[in-house]
């Protein structure tokens, strides 16, 4: 629909529900997508980012979408 | 957790750097 594989798709929106202003972290990722191995994470993650989609905060491990606000 | 100032400017940075990202990825696109 919006050119997404499902799983960046899910990735997007946990990130998306997040409201901390540090964002959400590749562990908690992990640890709400129980199915999905951290490889997998971690590349949607990265498409997302060169997409524009999401940008990291605090460290490269903390995101934000730029669709939240 | 409370942000530091410094922390605060640099998220909006790289908030900025992603939406200049999109858009150029948006206007490929098309």
């Amino acid at each position: 629909v919006n050119g997404l594989t499902p799983h960046q798709s899910q990735v997007l929106n946990l990130i998306k529900s997040c409201r901390a202003a540090e964002g959400m972290s590749i562990q908690e990722l992990k640890n709400r997508l129980k199915g999905m191995n951290i490889m997998t994470i971690k590349q949607a993650v990265e498409f997302l980012s060169n997409e524009g989609h999401i940008y990291s905060t605090v460290d490269e491990d903390h995101y934000r979408s730029t669709d939240a606000d | 957790s409370a942000l530091t100032e410094e922390q605060k400017r640099k998220i909006e940075e790289n908030r900025l750097k992603a939406l200049a990202r999109r858009a150029e990825r948006i206007a490929t696109q098309q």
